[in-house]
């Protein structure tokens, strides 16, 4: 048993629960926030038997998609020339961030 | 230390990060979705020394029992001959699954 | 790759946060619940590679600090003589509490 543990865009979330579900994969969504841009994104919890890690994998990335986000920086007023100059920054987001940890024992009652 | 990542039903979280609590077992709470009923259910984070690993799951057996839900199962509307005619499915929702992950370092600040 | 999984109090989370970011280490915040003080706190899940582990730690202790909360013990109203008796309980809460999990496999997409 292994456990997946992804960090999605919120656009890309139900489309790959119902995706997993479609291949009987049990999947719990978790609310979640970016450290850096500080907007919700979610995060998945999907325990699998280690022969199906790779499918998970291919499903994860036929469903989640990079997209970039336009934000301000915000930095503190005093070095701030002119407010109005502040160009807004083109910020990369990746469609997942996802990490596979072993799991020495899975039980359920 | 091993870190016991439980999903649990709302309906017995309480019962047993108390009787965890009564056993000085330390516990965090993260409100949770499932995948399939999309309905909240308890995600909990139980950091534990190894020997009490066993302890925790017989608390969770006591403490978590498994449930029937009935829900209607919504097929995309082209498929549906009859809205009426949806039989309601009963689905068992278990009292719990959870995975128990090695602590490679645990420290407190 | 490991995955450090910290739970802190929220009065540290955004400074945490913020001293992360400002040496590229990517965190991802959970808000969560204190089992035995049933209060708000945050869990953040932070990767990194091996080699950054300790400087995550050091972090961690310079903007996490401990503190004491006075809570009045709720016991079941049949064992309480009389309720203005109940005296606060001073409870020491720690400034962070952190698992570091090994990482079988990390992917982003
Ligand atoms: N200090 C910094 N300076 C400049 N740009 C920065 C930066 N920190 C992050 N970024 C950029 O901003 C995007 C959003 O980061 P955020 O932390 O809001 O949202 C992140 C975070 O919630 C999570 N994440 C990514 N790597 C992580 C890691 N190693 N550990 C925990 N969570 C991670 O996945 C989301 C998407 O990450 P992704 O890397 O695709 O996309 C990131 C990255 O391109
Ligand atoms: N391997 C795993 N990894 C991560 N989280 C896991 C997991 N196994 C279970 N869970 C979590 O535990 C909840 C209860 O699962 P259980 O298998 O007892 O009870 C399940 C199962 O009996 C049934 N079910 C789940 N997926 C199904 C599917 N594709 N087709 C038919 N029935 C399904 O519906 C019940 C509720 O499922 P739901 O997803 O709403 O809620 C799930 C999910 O949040
Ligand atoms: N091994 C572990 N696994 C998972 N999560 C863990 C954990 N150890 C600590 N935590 C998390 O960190 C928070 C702070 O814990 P700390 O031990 O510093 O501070 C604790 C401790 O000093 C005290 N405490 C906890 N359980 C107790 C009990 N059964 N009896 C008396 N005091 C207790 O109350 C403070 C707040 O506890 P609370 O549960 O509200 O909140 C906890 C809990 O959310």
């Amino acid at each position: 048993m292994k456990l997946v543990i992804a960090i999605v865009q919120d656009a890309d979330a139900n489309g790959l629960i119902r995706a997993l579900g479609a291949e009987r994969i049990e999947v719990t969504k978790l609310a979640s926030t970016g450290g850096f841009l500080r907007e919700g994104n979610t995060t998945l919890l999907i325990g699998v038997t280690e022969d199906n890690v790779a499918r998970v994998k291919e499903i994860i990335s036929e469903k989640c998609r990079s997209r970039k986000r336009f934000v301000t920086p915000t930095v503190p007023v005093a070095e701030q020339p002119e407010p109005m100059l502040a160009q807004p920054m083109e910020v990369p987001v990746g469609g997942a961030v996802a990490f596979v940890v072993g799991v020495e024992e899975f039980f359920k009652v």
